[in-house]
């Protein structure tokens, strides 16, 4: 089951 | 004092359609570079990264840094009273909490002008790291647009996988399958036309068909699409706006749990 990850986990606030 | 103008207003106007279907509202930030947007969509799944060179429009002041919240529906109905040959003049005072749009057609025939509320947007900026991408797709837009739609009726997902042999484009869903290939073209001396590939390293990654047919609304801006591929990082789908600037899309990745 593929699940669908958010943007903040590979980017973060800067 | 913020002013600056644009040759056309149709080129801002298509900018404005190819994000409004992610974000209801965003900041325009806007210093002596140009304009800058970035901004996630409400699900926090895709990041909009928009850079407008100063030097892309005719005219261009900006005596302090300003940041400029608007609601993009609010501001698509003022967009959409202007001519399709229009130039824009966008103009704001310092600390200003409203901005002005002014509508000028080709031979000064017509001027209107719309005044617009701004809004206090508390958005936080996120850090994009550097990243090695290990494959770059260039293939024309309008192919790119054509294949997610496509495999958009089958899945809710598309596998983009890429090898030294080409790009496949694939997606399964109830009814069955559907798989899309692309060769690298040879056709260099028309790069708009061609597909490119530069592969260090084989990728394969799923993403969301909704998100990647909301990114294919910006194809009018542009006639080449540049996807940026590695594992367990992003997608980056880039689109060039021609003399003013770049529109890119993050897409967050699905991920086996």
């Amino acid at each position: 089951k593929l699940s669908q990850k958010s943007i903040t986990s590979f980017f973060k606030p800067s | 004092m913020f002013e600056a103008r644009l040759a056309s207003s149709a080129t801002f106007k298509k900018v404005l359609d190819a994000i409004k279907d992610l974000l209801n509202e965003a900041s325009f930030d806007c210093s002596d570079a140009g304009i800058q947007l970035q901004a996630m969509d409400n699900s926090h799944v895709s990041l909009v990264s928009l850079n407008l060179k100063s030097d892309g429009f005719e005219k261009y002041r900006c005596d302090r840094n300003l940041t400029m919240g608007m609601n993009l529906a609010s501001l698509s109905k003022v967009f959409r009273c202007s001519g399709s040959d229009d130039t824009v003049t966008i103009k704001a005072q310092d600390d200003a909490d409203t901005v002005t749009f002014m509508f000028e057609a080709k031979k000064q025939e017509k001027i209107s002008d719309y005044e617009m509320k701004l809004m206090n947007l508390d958005q936080e900026h996120l850090g994009i790291p550097e990243t090695e991408f290990s494959c770059i797709i260039k293939l024309p837009s309008g192919e790119f647009a054509r294949i997610v739609r496509d495999l958009s009726q089958f899945g809710e997902s598309i596998v983009i996988s890429c090898t030294k042999e080409g790009v496949k484009f694939s997606t399964q869903g109830d009814i069955g399958t559907g798989n899309v290939k692309l060769a690298q073209t040879n056709n260099f001396d028309k790069e708009d036309q061609s597909v490119i590939i530069d592969m260090q390293e084989p990728v394969s990654l799923t993403f969301s068909c909704e998100y990647l047919n909301s990114f294919t609304k910006a194809t009018p801006l542009s006639n080449q699409v540049t996807l940026s591929l590695c594992d367990n990082v992003p997608l980056v789908v880039e689109y060039q706006i021609p003399d003013l600037g770049h529109l890119k899309y993050y897409l967050a990745p699905k991920i086996e749990e």
